[in-house]
């Protein structure tokens, strides 16, 4: 039997919400230590990769290990059903389950939903994620963050990411005309959220769809900041904390210069 | 112009 129950069911709202755009289908791996989901676009050039620890859970039991092959649109209109201080409990057999059950108890005891939702039978890529030492990492609000994607998607569809020791610039052009915004490195971190931090070991200057960020940035509920990892010629990482129980990190490879 | 690239080409399939 797998069996979690989270006590703030708006958290499974933001994580939905977070991979439903990206990845229709996906396959919710849950052992006795975590629930992992990784899935990737259609068409390859995206990856989503969430890991929500058994510890972000009020009660978790999983006596044997279960895949859930999730149909993201129907668990989140299952979760549009859930107040954000809503009990979640997921529910399932671990022997080849064909459906997941889910609870919402309502904060005041009162009210108590149940629904059963059909498992799909999935068969994706699954990637295996080399560790990578990256050559510049850049920490900022996750805020801040999509408002400068949104911005330029206006003047472009691609982003320029050029990271130097002080700062970074995000660019992007097309017959509007050309657009940059720099941040510079925060000398003083008092709000951490409001704060930018560059660590960079060497220059990078990579090209990115901004579609598929303003798809990644469907996170920012999820965490104040976020943190980008470049390398030179490498997939670029976007990732959000969830608390300190896990993550939902996304991959996007780079644009290729001819 | 750039084209854009694709994860297979940096990750492995397991």
């Amino acid at each position: 039997m797998f069996e979690a129950k989270l006590q703030q069911g708006g958290l499974l709202k933001k994580i939905l919400e977070s991979v439903k755009d990206l990845v229709v289908d996906g396959l919710w791996d849950c052992d006795g230590a975590a629930i992992t989901l990784q899935g990737m676009d259609s068409s390859h050039v995206a990856l989503v990769e969430m890991l929500l620890r058994a510890e972000a859970f009020e009660h978790y039991r999983c006596d044997r290990n279960v895949t859930l092959g999730m149909n993201h649109n129907h668990l989140s209109k299952i979760l549009k059903c859930a107040n954000n201080d809503d009990i979640v409990i997921l529910k399932a057999a671990d022997q080849n389950p064909d459906s997941c059950s889910l609870i919402l108890e309502s904060k005041n005891g009162e009210k108590t939903s149940d629904f059963v939702v059909s498992l799909v039978r999935i068969d994706t890529d699954q990637l295996g994620i080399p560790e990578t030492e990256y050559s510049a990492h850049v920490k900022m609000s996750s805020g801040e963050f999509q408002r400068i994607c949104r911005d330029l998607s206006q003047f472009g569809d691609a982003v320029q990411i050029t990271c130097s020791k002080q700062d970074v610039k995000f660019s992007s052009s097309g017959e509007t005309g050309k657009a940059n915004i720099t941040l510079t490195h925060s000398a003083t971190v008092d709000k951490e959220e409001e704060s930018v931090t560059v660590d960079l070991k060497e220059p990078v200057d990579l090209t990115f769809a901004l579609r598929f960020l303003n798809l990644f940035t469907k996170a920012t509920p999820i965490s104040d900041t976020v943190t980008l990892s470049l390398s030179q010629e490498a997939p670029l990482v976007v990732e959000y904390k969830i608390g300190d129980s896990g993550h939902i990190r996304y991959f996007l490879a780079p644009k290729i210069q001819e | 112009g750039a084209t854009q690239g694709r994860l297979d080409s940096f990750f492995t399939v397991v």
